[in-house]
């Protein structure tokens, strides 16, 4: 009777053999029709990625100049199809993003380039390209990890700005702050929102939806970081462009409520490690806001703490608010015209934009630091649930 | 000792752009 004798680990080279003709077929099954909560769920993160070098290793391991060029080539325009496929999903940008970078690294890790060896076992340093210099590849896929980020920041954005106006200011996270509407008239008490009705909750538990698909995505940890920073600026930037164009949202008691939604925020990054992201720091503007409605507004001394406090925020914006504030009841005055005054000479020497709105729309320049994989590429198998049986582990 | 690694050759890439432009012309050539 024949025998199956399995190959050890350690005979395989960490490459998969593949024939010209099915590179095709391989982009077919492993980027276009490959669904990140299909069978993908349950891969290694960035497999695809591994999946996709190791071939290329085999391409220049045969010293292939047409077939490395040809695969890296198919790869790209694939990730590129898939994206505008189906590039309102987030699951699905997250995922290629997540690959991309890897792929990125792979080439990297595996350049033969020293600077990118340091972490290296030796199996790995064992496994570099052979023949082939692909710096001007990876300066491609860079480009095209640019790309893929900026579409998930505005998958990401379309999801949360229905929340944002809602969550932040509309919605009153702290019940019975406030007493009284603006106008004077009694609130009628709920303690249920109304059905349809986000609230800040809504914006966390969305927030813990991305990170949670970004970590199983295998994305790496400092473009989370990125990531989180520019959602948290997109909410910052929407709520105060939002207070700073409604009367109804400049009170005392929306200032506490800000201030609570703010802290709840924060504690959301220090539950998921994301203090060091940046991400807090860019809710500044939004937090002066709010300690504005709140702090006295009569005197010098008044104007002189103001003016020290909102260094986030621009004169015509402090202005603004001063002019909207609204107090929340007959005994309480508006601010005067000689305390806004006394701010705008305060002020006069600042250099800055006269512009009174954030740019809600703004997108951070985006980095993909150096992230090597400690996997050793020759312990990578294929599921059988990827139809990937053309290729041959070698 | 292992034998010293020849230099490996330069692959000149095109951008992203110029490839996505041979891909639409590729898609258009093909029936």
């Amino acid at each position: 009777r024949p025998v199956n004798i399995p190959r050890k680990e350690k005979d395989f080279q960490g490459m998969f053999e593949y024939k010209k003709d099915d590179e095709v077929k391989l982009v077919k099954n492993l980027i276009l029709e490959l669904k990140p909560r299909g069978v993908a769920v349950n891969l290694i993160p960035g497999l695809p990625a591994y999946i996709l070098f190791m071939c290329l290793r085999h391409a220049d391991y045969l010293n292939d100049d047409q077939k490395v060029r040809s695969l890296l080539t198919s790869t790209i325009n694939g990730i590129k199809k898939i994206l505008k496929k189906r590039g309102d999903d987030f699951e699905t940008v997250s995922f290629w993003l997540s690959n991309t970078c890897r792929f990125l690294h792979c080439l990297k890790q595996y350049s033969g380039e020293e600077g990118f060896m340091k972490h290296n076992t030796t199996r790995q340093n064992e496994h570099c390209l052979t023949n082939f210099d692909l710096a001007e590849y990876r300066q491609v896929l860079s480009d095209l990890a640019i790309q893929i980020y900026q579409q998930l920041v505005k998958v990401m954005d379309s999801i949360l700005q229905p929340m944002i106006v809602s969550g932040m200011l509309e919605h009153e996270t702290i019940q019975g702050v406030s007493g009284v509407k603006p106008t004077g008239l009694r609130k009628r008490t709920s303690s249920i929102a109304d059905e349809g009705t986000y609230t800040l909750d809504s914006i966390l538990r969305q927030l813990s939806a991305f990170h949670s698909t970004m970590c199983q995505h295998g994305m790496d940890p400092e473009l989370i970081k990125q990531v989180v920073k520019q959602m948290f600026y997109i909410i910052g930037a929407v709520t105060l462009n939002n207070l700073l164009l409604r009367k109804d949202m400049c009170s005392w008691s929306k200032g506490m409520n800000i201030r609570y939604n703010v802290s709840q925020l924060e504690e959301w990054l220090r539950d998921k490690n994301l203090m060091t992201s940046g991400a807090k720091e860019t809710l500044e503007p939004l937090i002066q806001a709010a300690q504005l409605l709140q702090v006295k507004k009569k005197t010098d001394e008044d104007a002189e703490a103001i003016c020290s406090m909102c260094n986030a925020l621009s004169t015509a914006q402090i202005v603004k608010v001063l002019n909207l504030y609204t107090p929340v009841n007959e005994f309480e005055e508006r601010v005067s015209v000689t305390f806004i005054r006394t701010i705008q000479i305060r002020l006069r020497d600042r250099k800055e934009s006269p512009q009174l709105l954030m740019d809600s729309k703004q997108i951070f320049p985006v980095t993909f630091p150096f992230n090597p994989s400690s996997l050793s590429l020759e312990t990578i198998q294929i599921p059988t649930s990827l139809n990937l049986g053309f290729l041959t582990r070698v | 000792r292992p034998p010293p690694q020849r230099p490996r050759v330069l692959l000149k890439a095109p951008t992203l752009a110029e490839m996505e432009e041979m891909n639409i012309s590729e898609e258009e050539e093909s029936p």
